[in-house]
């Protein structure tokens, strides 16, 4: 087992496919994503499907490093690249890997 | 007289399913319902009315004559990009308007909304004018001239203004349009009409349902229009009054132009009329998450409000009955 | 002879689809199929089949005579909520069960399954005995008094027990259950039907799936029963007597009340019918949350387990047999 | 000569809405199209298509005579675990391939493929050649013994090399693929079809619908192919090799020994090729879950890979049209 | 960046409008909401769809507030209106907020 | 309110049953589970379901136990039953759990 770095961000749907560009091009091992829901300061989704029916329009990416350069990297890559114009959080987390395929 | 005669003929057209799901659903939004229809069904509805238009057209470009839908193919680039160049120079000129906020809404007012293509084809259907089952093709022909032109716009302006717009690289727009889920089920229906024999499938399950699957989405785009309108106040108000008006004007202008077709290469009333409602019609759905990724600082409450829960509205609820009776005026149909 | 008439007739209605596929979601969730039908295509055959009730209906009101339709409007009301009331005095006083579960159970039988009540309509058109198409509308006028009432009831109960009930807001709870996606549905099917003119979409796609989706509906309640029958098992045994029992009960009351209709009003036999089977309905997608809401000290397990595990096949595969069997010996149809 | 009409008759075929769609799927992935049909909907058409097929096959097999259903329900059993035996001593044994994920594949392949079932059926009405509605009931007979021999075979193989195979219980790997929806659906289409009278419910809903819903499940099947195609690149070359091939030696050897069930019993042409069909295909869905709890050291890239995207637009793009020729010069039909 | 509070409420989905206005109430910016199944000690749900198609009937809630006394509010008042009648379960993790819009 | 232990473990979506069965055995209170996706070292997914439409075809389960022994046994378990043959993540987290119905 080892302690590691749980990064954690909450952005816009649409962002997606880039933040995980992002991410696999900043050397981390892999990542999970889960659809979320939210009220932040900014409000407005356009994910390509009516709002109506589109209850969990965030995205929620979990990023879990062996050392939190890794992830602080990420973090200022998206947070400067899409923050201006688009909702988002990002937060880190400590926590304990017991058993992962690659780290 | 004749105002009398469109007067009459839209309070019958506001009784067909087509506008009366429409309003319906913008009534039981505003009432509170927390009826929904759920997003798996939207999506296929989508597919399904863009199958069967790609699918008709197809099988009836295999018999069309290429010249003539040559001209209408270019007038809807035309009447695409004048719209952008036109919101362009008003909207987006207007005091307490950001201008990337105006282009960006031009562009979505230039693009096309399957919704009201698909309103349009049924109300045509209904009043029994006929119209060139490809003149559906045009869609792409319109939709993605105009967010690109709006995109480059919008590059070009913040350039300008403080060196901050990319160069914009028009293939991976253009590329990311057609990749889009309804354009690729406009584009794959008209493929497989084209090249294989589809119509016992379309007469059985994709011509049927149609009528049906659209006052559903009808009644989703109501219920939509509703929910955006918070967006739309919560910027100025310019915005609501490009929306209500604008799509009149363009239809307008693409029924002039769309005339012209007829007299130069035969294309039919109908046709006019289609040209002139997807040219008043504006992206609702599809169109925004482009504009957003290509013109990232435009505020979408701005676009999203304007086109979402007014453009399409107006689009369908008085620009169909519009063109529809000024046809039967001018062609005397 | 006239039981074995209606055993021949009951053994030929478990044959109809309507029943059969209820029957057959009941075996295969106990044989541990995994089969489910998602929960979106769920959503979407209530609205189909709500908004067809409610568009055939409305069509049916606009050409209807307003006396006809508020006899029976008043007894769907009275019989909602005699029935709480029966529940409040007989089950919620039985030795071993908590009176808000009593309270809230007989709130759930009180109010109306829109799975029975549609299931019902098929049932009549199969055997060809015709009804008012706006009978369905009498769905909120027993839906909703029946819940309020038993939230009124349970919060003077639980007052009178230790001042803990609130004071019962009446129109937040009338208001929250016409906002429901059900009702809504219904609702505004009726508005289409009674100021557009539908009539080529419901032809064209409400009605001819009606059957075939309520089919799919039935197999849902199926699985939907057997999977709440554990809730059952850890409630009093009251409540499956109760639940076997007690639609009948209530459906033959509303029976003789339609009775009356009909002889006073000429209420036709197919709407007596209609009438009897809501009464015998409980609500069990719908009615939960709403009691879950305004009674949350009831024990949930209770009310779902006997609504939506016995309740509602009895009421479905007993109850619509007998009043149809009952109708044809009391009107000779 | 035979061989020309044959491949008209092939190029005919490639144009039928059924094989149409399997294309354009695997077309518009190709192109990086981002149309999707959501899960729920993919759900839902599977169990339409299986109930429809069920149904009919249910009311059919109360009027058949159940001497002639035993051989071919015979011949179906052994087909599938001939398929696994084959793949063992083949594909399995061959250099660079290992060999669970050699058996897996086999094991794939030997079970059944309701879209190839249900593409074959459609392909077999459009061309007017008669099947027995039961024939499609001949699935579980195929697809259970094949999943259960290939998890028997590896677990024998692993015991034998490593002593790491445990004891396989049969009847939990059976309960368990019963309980699946697709079989499940098929399964309880055949209780309602044989014990009830559902036929105005599948004239109405389920065989209307079926050839629709059809050409939408052979799209996701087109995109599903090569979106999978990634997987078989990772795996050695024979898995293609295997998947391209033996879906047509599988079908013809099926083909002969139906034509026997043809002299000894009289099964009809159309239920040899259905047969042919249904030995020819690969599950590609539903089998994988269950090889990849029997099998659990089988890489599941090999196995999903080849049936998925080569398997089964094998067997449905070149062995239908090749035993339903085969089938008219055979029988003259 | 800064060091701050997640607090996450795990309850029934019929509770989202509720317990959202009482996030709210207390001045929280903001929260993210996912989808959510689970088993715990009471396991009847009834969320207005049949139960056998709705696997996930719970939600999860996430408040990230700077300083844990408005976590801990809105946790007591949640607790204490709803838990006796419906499922639920509350938790604090402390973690570092990168970037956000508002805090 | 104690402080507790979040076990956190992503997996395939095929385990669910399986995994389950070991945290029910182990003697936890309860679970939550929460449908995922994401991108790890493999990468190939059975699920019964078209890939294309699958997009959350992972699981991502958290389990909370007062202390940690459990937490392990069933990392353990579940690790050492499916790791080597199927794609997973385990992980632990410090939480301080405020209102509970049963731990
Ligand atoms: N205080 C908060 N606690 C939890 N989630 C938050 C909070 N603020 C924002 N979020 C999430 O982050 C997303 C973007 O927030 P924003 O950038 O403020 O619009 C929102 O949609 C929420 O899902
Ligand atoms: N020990 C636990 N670990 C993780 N989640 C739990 C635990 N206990 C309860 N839950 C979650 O909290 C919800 C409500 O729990 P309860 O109030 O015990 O019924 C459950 O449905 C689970 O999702
Ligand atoms: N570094 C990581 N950060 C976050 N999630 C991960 C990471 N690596 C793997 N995962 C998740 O764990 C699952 C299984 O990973 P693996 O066993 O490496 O295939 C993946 O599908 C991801 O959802």
């Amino acid at each position: 087992t080892q302690t590691a770095t749980k990064l954690v961000i909450v952005t816009e749907k649409v962002l997606l496919s880039k933040v995980t560009k992002i991410i696999q091009a900043a050397g981390a091992t892999g990542y999970t994503v889960m659809a979320a829901g939210g009220v932040g300061s900014r409000n407005t989704r356009s994910s390509g499907q009516p709002a109506v029916s589109d209850t969990f329009s965030n995205i929620k990416i979990e990023v879990i490093t062996a050392n939190d350069g890794v992830s602080r990297a990420i973090a200022k890559q998206v947070a400067d690249k899409y923050f201006d114009n688009f909702s988002g959080l990002i937060y880190l987390d400590d926590i304990e890997v017991l058993y992962a395929h690659s780290l | 007289d004749v105002l009398l005669d469109f007067g009459a003929r839209f309070l019958h057209q506001l009784q067909s399913p087509t506008l009366a799901f429409l309003l319906g659903g913008i009534l039981i939004a505003a009432l509170g319902s927390r009826l929904t229809i759920p997003d798996s069904i939207y999506k296929f509805i989508v597919f399904m009315l863009l199958m069967k238009v790609g699918l008709k057209g197809g099988m009836a470009i295999s018999e069309a004559d290429l010249a003539a839908m040559l001209l209408p193919a270019l007038i809807a680039v035309f009447v695409g990009c004048l719209i952008v160049v036109i919101g362009r120079y008003t909207l987006a000129m207007l005091p307490g308007i950001r201008t990337e906020d105006g282009i960006a809404t031009a562009g979505l007012f230039g693009a096309v909304s399957g919704s009201t293509l698909a309103a349009g084809m049924v109300v045509l259907e209904n009043d029994g004018i006929a119209y060139e089952p490809w003149a559906a093709a045009l869609y792409p022909f319109m939709d993605i001239p105009a967010l690109v032109l709006a995109i480059v716009l919008a590059s070009v302006y913040l350039k300008k203004k403080d060196g901050s717009g990319e160069k914009v690289q028009i293939w991976p727009i253009v590329k990311e349009s057609l990749q889009g889920s309804a354009l690729s089920a406009l584009l794959l229906g008209i493929a497989l009409g084209l090249f294989t024999n589809p119509g016992k499938v379309v007469d059985t399950f994709y011509e049927p349902l149609f009528r049906g699957l659209l006052s559903v989405l009808m009644l989703i785009m109501g219920i939509e229009a509703y929910a955006r309108l918070n967006e739309l106040r919560r910027v100025a108000h310019w915005f609501a009054v490009y929306a209500a008006l604008m799509p009149l004007v363009h239809g307008l202008i693409a029924f002039g132009l769309g005339y012209i077709a007829h007299v130069l290469v035969g294309f039919s009333p109908g046709g006019v009329v289609l040209l002139a409602i997807i040219a008043g019609s504006s992206s609702d759905i599809s169109g925004p998450p482009t504009l957003r990724a290509g013109i990232p600082t435009a505020n979408p409450s701005s676009y999203i409000g304007a086109s979402t829960s007014i453009g399409t509205p107006v689009a369908i609820a008085i620009g169909i009955p519009l063109y529809i009776g000024l046809a039967q005026v001018v062609f005397g149909s």
